[in-house]
């Protein structure tokens, strides 16, 4: 059965689209067909591809977004387009996306839009990914009934430990009204500095609280990361030597485990 | 006239709360009487001041929180409560405030609930600052129709850049439909890491858009701020000799000049 994650922390900054983008990119590298959906209004899943989210959109013109499938019924494939990267399909977002919220607030149904536009998607690709905004709004509750698991970047920082424990009863809930068999399949730690205290007790404490849902690979910071977006490159493009691109490469690897245990 | 400043940025991660928490921290200690609300459902700046998120809330036994004021009609007094930097108060959240955005969607004039909570308060405080989560929906727009002026964190990363655009448009239709005298009082560059090339190049272009708005004091990244709220404390209690204490000293100063000219 071809997996769907949704990459969810309602923690702004934790490394979120960086996951995304570099583990799609990683795992179409390896063979695997894989789409990243961008979730997000402010599109930065979409210009770290290098898709220019101004180009793209029915009423600009440009191939249909997210927004359009989601809100005006464009047809899923048409949304569908390639990236720089061989293997890696991407559905973009622009700024239309943020009137998303209201939009869908009264539709029939509103949580599991989504999850009947990715169905017969499911059979065309081998793992789809979602990237998500920092909020628990509509946007990310359609990502999270559509998916069979979560992955959660966590930032080895103190705020972001806080955000935790709500992120947890909101997949609570989702599972309860939505999705039932929806599963925690990796957590995910981002921005390591090995000189810092701090990083390693976050680590600790997350450890404590997930167990080997953590996943072995800790994502350093690293420059090279925050760099490829200016390129509109992932990392396994723009300098795959790095640090950070080695985690992603290992991450991807684990991932790709993981789909195959179901 | 004393001035209300909102703290914004839809990108997440940006520095918007530790800008709150050690701004408002540094104008108290400067004898200034300062309130900071906290409008976000992570309950952030609360817990970056030391106070317990769930100790706090009518539905809880608490002192009421800005939920409980937006929503339930509760006295904003009551939900004012006593920091550990003397001459500092703060209006709470807790996890309850996730709700509001559905609660409050339906009600008559919604986007100004805050602005005619803080009106009586004005005479209390000489600065008012509101913490904002990272979005654009419901709380931050209150946020934005309640203030004079905002005050926009802007981390020293290329996708932080990218969101400016989307945070002018939502600014310029607050303006034109809610708030036509709100101001962008000051940009605050955040996160500054003077090894990283991309640090410099996003400074320069931020200082090309909004020229002399932009603080000439911008924000080192300094491990410093993202312990203090581990104890709980602003980073002028916690480490006041550090570089990162010195940046949001120097920008206290500003912001008290700015307030005086007005
Ligand atoms: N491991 C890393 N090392 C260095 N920089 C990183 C790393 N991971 C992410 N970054 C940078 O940190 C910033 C935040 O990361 P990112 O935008 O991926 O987080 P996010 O959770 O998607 O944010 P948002 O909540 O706004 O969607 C970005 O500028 C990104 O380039
Ligand atoms: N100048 C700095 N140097 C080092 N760390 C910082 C600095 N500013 C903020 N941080 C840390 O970076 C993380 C993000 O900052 P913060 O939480 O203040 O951003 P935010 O914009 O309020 O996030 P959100 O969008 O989730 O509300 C926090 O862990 C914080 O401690
Ligand atoms: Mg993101
Ligand atoms: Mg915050």
């Amino acid at each position: 059965m071809n997996p769907v994650y949704c990459i969810v922390n309602q923690k702004g900054g934790v490394g979120k689209t960086t996951t995304a983008v570099n583990l799609a990119a990683y795992l179409a590298i390896s063979g695997v067909a894989t789409l990243l959906v961008d979730l997000d209004p402010q599109a930065n899943a979409t210009s770290g591809l290098g898709i220019d989210k101004n180009a793209v959109g029915a009423e600009h013109g440009g191939s249909p977004t997210i927004y359009d499938v989601l809100v005006n019924d464009a047809q899923p494939d048409d949304a569908i387009i390639p990236t720089c990267v061989p293997g890696l399909m991407a559905m973009p977002s622009n700024l239309d996306l943020a009137g998303a919220e209201v939009e869908l607030m009264a539709r029939v149904a509103r949580e599991t839009i989504l999850r009947r536009v990715i169905e017969p998607l499911r059979a065309r690709f081998d793992i789809i990914l979602f990237d998500t905004p920092p909020s628990l709004g509509i946007l990310t509750v359609n990502g999270l009934a559509a998916a069979d698991a979560v992955i959660v970047p966590i930032q080895c920082e103190y705020y972001a430990l806080e955000g935790v424990s709500q992120l947890m009863r909101t997949i609570d809930i989702i599972r309860r009204h939505v999705n039932p068999s929806l599963e925690i399949a990796l957590v995910v730690m981002t921005m390591f500095d090995a000189r810092v205290r701090l990083s390693q007790q976050v680590v600790d404490e997350v450890r404590r609280a997930f167990g080997d849902r953590v996943s072995p690979t800790v994502v350093p910071r690293n420059v090279r990361l925050s760099e490829a977006p200016s390129h509109g490159r992932p990392v396994a493009l723009y300098d795959p030597a790095s640090r950070g691109a080695q985690a992603y490469r290992k991450l991807a690897e684990e991932v790709l485990k993981l789909g195959q245990a179901r």
